[in-house]
């Protein structure tokens, strides 16, 4: 997962 | 009618007035566009019914597999109404002359056949729409965690498709199948392209953004 950080961050995003 | 709505707005290639036209300028204009395009991508995946109850690990899953063939779909759809020209963007359609002066030829002759084959079908705007939702819930990736809930997911899309065309195109009993029959077609499409695009970031000559890097990396 650390790895694929971006992917991770906008997924969690709300919107 | 959901998927119709959550569609995403046209985004624009933008390429840079000051760099020197050549293969440079165009493959930094399309990496940067890809880019973009996915984090638009990421944002409409979460809209599609039934992918935001799939735990993290397998969203992100389907995205590290299914993004190119996701793009490589939009773009053809956007070049359907083109004579053997590639709609990148509303402000970069490349015809084959462009393409082989900017070293995108081989990425063009590998996505025309799929234009072709979906003109042939006069695929419709609610058809992209559905198959690109099925494309990433079918994208068979190694990692699924849940595979019960991603089946149900393609059921659903699946049924929608149907639905679709039972409404609408009465006339061809068989032309959900006639549709699900391009898949292969956009797999291999998408395969070809993240090759192409991977030679580049091995090259190095090109700049990419992180996450086009990152969802590269995630199909080495």
């Amino acid at each position: 997962k650390e790895k694929h950080k971006i992917l991770h961050r906008l997924l969690q995003n709300s919107t | 009618s959901h998927l119709l709505v959550v569609e995403p707005e046209k985004i624009y290639a933008m390429p840079d007035p000051t760099m020197p036209d050549g293969d440079i300028k165009a493959l930094t204009t399309l990496c940067d566009l890809a880019d973009r395009e996915l984090v638009v991508i990421i944002g409409w995946a979460k809209h599609i019914p039934g992918f935001s109850s799939l735990s993290l690990a397998d969203q992100m899953s389907l995205l590290q597999s299914a993004w190119m063939e996701i793009l490589v779909l939009s773009i053809v759809f956007r070049s359907l109404a083109c004579e053997e020209e590639l709609v990148y963007a509303e402000d970069y359609v490349v015809d084959e002359e462009h393409a082989r002066l900017s070293g995108l030829l081989d990425l063009h002759v590998a996505i025309l056949p799929l234009v072709r084959r979906y003109k042939k079908l006069s695929m419709e705007r609610e058809e992209f729409v559905t198959l690109k939702a099925i494309a990433l819930a079918n994208s068979d990736s190694m990692h699924i965690e849940d595979v019960e809930a991603v089946q149900r997911l393609q059921d659903s899309l699946h049924e929608a498709l149907q639905d679709l065309e039972g409404a609408h195109n009465t006339e061809d009993p068989r032309r959900a199948g006639k549709l699900l029959m391009t898949l292969p077609l956009l797999r291999q499409t998408a395969a070809k392209a993240v090759q192409h695009f991977y030679s580049i970031k091995v090259q190095g000559k090109v700049p990419m953004h992180k996450l086009f890097l990152e969802m590269l990396e995630a199909k080495a």
